[in-house]
């Protein structure tokens, strides 16, 4: 990918992890950040998918990138 | 909606509240109005209660703070996560947390207190997150839009699921001021502030709000706030007996002077200052005096106003000498005849409070203005 791009999908990578560790008691647990349709990231982004009535996709798009940086309560939206 | 895991909720149906601290964004006026409303949209749709407390433990905690504050959740900067609250339980239950590095505001710019500090108190509550985009227990900062309803029906579902409906039977989501003062059985009949014979012992502002003293009870108003909080004089002065026979504010010294017989006390906020009662001729009346109906403190004149039965006397700060002889209300105050149960200052008119009759007297025009039921004040 052209630099840029991948910087910015970086980017969106960690905020992405940031809000589902913050909001959905999302662990990670040593793991590399990489897509797997199973991986427990990928799990805990449905949830949180689910949670907005996003098309749950469990993949970064951009609906779901825009939700992330909204401002909101700091409290979780699962419980625990 | 939701709930939090075990559905935690408050076993009382008053709960205490107290502002650790301030934030620099706005007067400490405007956060005191903007708690005490957020606190209302859920009193007025349930038959929770809420009492403000100026120092000591209280069941929810207000603060605002930046970055790591002694919970385990800091907070972000600016954007990102506004603030926080914890659910019902001791010590943090109950308690909100707001980020300091927002910008809070009272409009629709920045990040709006009373919106979010709604939204806070929902946990504070019990509730936790709705996936309803229209509720306020929403998790994302939406635009505030004063014009909207706050509530949503879904939050309504959710607290009332917890605490059941507002006592208030027509459910109009009107605030009933009663509280079912459980140590107080024997008494026959609570004062209901929408009476047509409805009457006052004493009325004064304090802090921005305005204070009606009847028999043990007050109801506390805030201009602002549509709905009155109706509580027990002994919830915030112990040792003050009920009855009242007149109040009134100094604003400039942020102290109240209540008056019963021929004793007064003075206070500042929920303490009562020491060395008090005092007797009344301590303050310049003659021995024969033992009691006032009403008084009101000038601020503009630094004039104090004492009147029993037909007349009044003044008290002149600047001099600090008390009127030699009373003086006949009529003669100063055209219009209002005879004795008066209160009377306090808003603005630049005085109200005052003759049986079941309210007068609105103008200062600078020197007459009564308008005539008014003694419940103008109260959301009947």
């Amino acid at each position: 990918f052209p630099a840029g791009t991948r910087q910015t999908k970086e980017e969106g990578m960690q905020l992405i992890q940031k809000y589902l560790e913050n909001y959905y008691g999302f662990k990670k647990d040593g793991e590399l950040l990489v897509w797997k349709s199973n991986n427990a990231m990928t799990q805990k982004l449905k949830e949180m998918q689910e949670f907005f009535g996003l098309e749950v996709t469990g993949k970064l798009d951009s609906a779901t990138l825009d939700l992330v940086q909204k401002r909101r309560c700091g409290l979780p939206d699962v419980a625990g | 909606f939701s709930t939090f895991a075990g559905e935690p909720k408050w076993t009382k149906q008053v709960l205490t509240y107290r502002l650790v601290n301030y934030t620099p964004d706005l007067r400490p006026a405007d956060v005191n109005a903007a708690i005490e409303k957020a606190l209302s949209v859920w009193s007025s749709v349930t038959p929770l209660r809420f009492i403000k407390k100026d120092r000591g433990d209280a069941d929810i905690l207000i603060s605002f703070a930046a970055r790591g504050h002694n919970d385990f959740i800091p907070f972000d900067g600016p954007g990102g996560s506004l603030a926080h609250a914890y659910a019902p339980g001791k010590d943090f239950g109950g308690d909100a947390h707001f980020d300091e590095d927002e910008t809070w505001t009272k409009s629709t710019e920045g990040t709006n207190l009373f919106y979010v500090a709604a939204h806070e108190f929902g946990h504070s509550l019990g509730l936790s997150h709705s996936k309803d985009p229209n509720a306020l227990m929403y998790p994302v900062y939406r635009k505030y839009d004063p014009s909207g309803l706050l509530l949503h029906q879904d939050d309504i579902a959710g607290i009332q699921y917890l605490y059941g409906p507002s006592p208030n039977t027509n459910n109009d989501q009107r605030e009933s001021t009663e509280i079912k003062d459980p140590t107080d059985s024997k008494n026959p009949a609570l004062p209901n502030s929408c009476s047509p014979n409805l009457t006052f012992d004493a009325v004064t502002s304090f802090r921005g709000e305005i204070m009606f003293f009847k028999d043990k009870h007050i109801w506390r108003k805030h201009p602002a706030v549509r709905t009155a909080d109706f509580e027990l004089i002994s919830s915030f002065w112990p040792q003050l007996p009920p009855g009242v026979d007149a109040a009134y504010e100094i604003p400039e010294k942020d102290e109240m002077v209540i008056f019963k017989g021929n004793e007064f006390w003075v206070v500042r906020g929920d303490t009562i200052l020491s060395g008090y009662p005092q007797k009344l001729y301590t303050l310049g009346f003659l021995k024969d005096v033992t009691k006032i109906d009403a008084a009101f403190h000038n601020r503009n004149e630094g004039k104090t106003y004492y009147f029993i039965a037909d007349k009044f006397w003044s008290y002149d700060k600047r001099s600090q000498s008390m009127d030699r002889k009373p003086l006949l209300i009529r003669d100063a105050f055209p219009g209002i005849n005879g004795k008066i149960d209160a009377v306090f200052q808003h603005e630049n008119f005085l109200y005052f409070f003759s049986g079941r009759k309210q007068f609105e007297f103008d200062l600078d025009k020197k007459r009564v203005t308008r005539f008014l039921k003694t419940n103008f004040w109260f959301p009947c």
